[in-house]
């Protein structure tokens, strides 16, 4: 999913 | 985010502090690879490049920034400052980590989750990391004498991973579809190389004893 892309981590 | 994610960013900005520290007040770089230093800065400049075109958010880019800043300030210091570049150890420092940086390219541009510039970039700096801390390992197994500053710094390199691997964990828990298996493969293997800097680290800490590396 679009989320999956966001790369949140560091 | 969760508390391993959170612990395991503040352990790896520690790491970070932990270096400066040693660098900027006593003015000595003396046992950190500089090979490593320049893969983490080239790690951090291919990763964070989405600082520009994703807002995550103020925490994230204020991380970001702070990784970017002191991983080339670190580099700028031990290449340089005239004082601390004389503490480096070049001839010791040999480890070819030009050779890293092409297989990983090639790895990046082969296995990746979505072939675009962003994402394999993304991905070339996550196989990059994993391999990053072997300069660092290499001298530290040829310097005798491994000072309390530098054997913090890997340790909390180290214990960043690992909490990073306890965050994935919770996070497949917790969270529907988080499925990486790029970041996690490569994420086990960079926390794996640390296995063995860990035991001995341990061990001298449990015998009260001063960290030394078996030659």
């Amino acid at each position: 999913g679009a989320e999956d892309e966001d790369h949140d981590e560091l | 985010m969760n508390i391993f994610r959170l612990a395991g960013d503040m352990t790896h900005l520690f790491s970070v502090l932990v270096l400066l520290l040693k660098i900027h007040t006593i003015k000595s770089c003396a046992g950190i690879s500089l090979k490593t230093q320049e893969l983490y800065a080239l790690v951090f400049a291919t990763r964070y490049l989405d600082i520009f075109t994703d807002y995550i958010s103020l925490y994230n880019t204020c991380m970001k920034l702070i990784f970017l800043g002191s991983s080339f300030s670190i580099v700028w210091y031990i290449r340089r400052h005239k004082i601390v570049r004389r503490s480096y150890d070049k001839e010791q420092d040999t480890f070819r980590h030009h050779f890293l940086i092409l297989p990983c390219i090639i790895l990046a541009l082969l296995i990746n989750e979505k072939f675009t510039v962003k994402e394999v970039m993304w991905t070339f700096s996550l196989y990059l990391e994993a391999v990053a801390i072997l300069p660092q390992l290499v001298l530290l197994q040829r310097t005798r004498n491994i000072d309390n500053l530098t054997g913090q710094y890997i340790f909390l390199l180290g214990a960043y991973r690992s909490l990073y691997i306890l965050n994935w964990i919770y996070r497949y828990f917790t969270e529907q579809h988080y499925v990486h298996w790029i970041t996690w493969i490569s994420g086990l293997v960079q926390t794996l190389l640390y296995a063995d800097f860990f035991y001995y680290y341990f061990h001298s800490w449990k015998n009260n004893e001063k960290l030394q590396l078996p030659a």
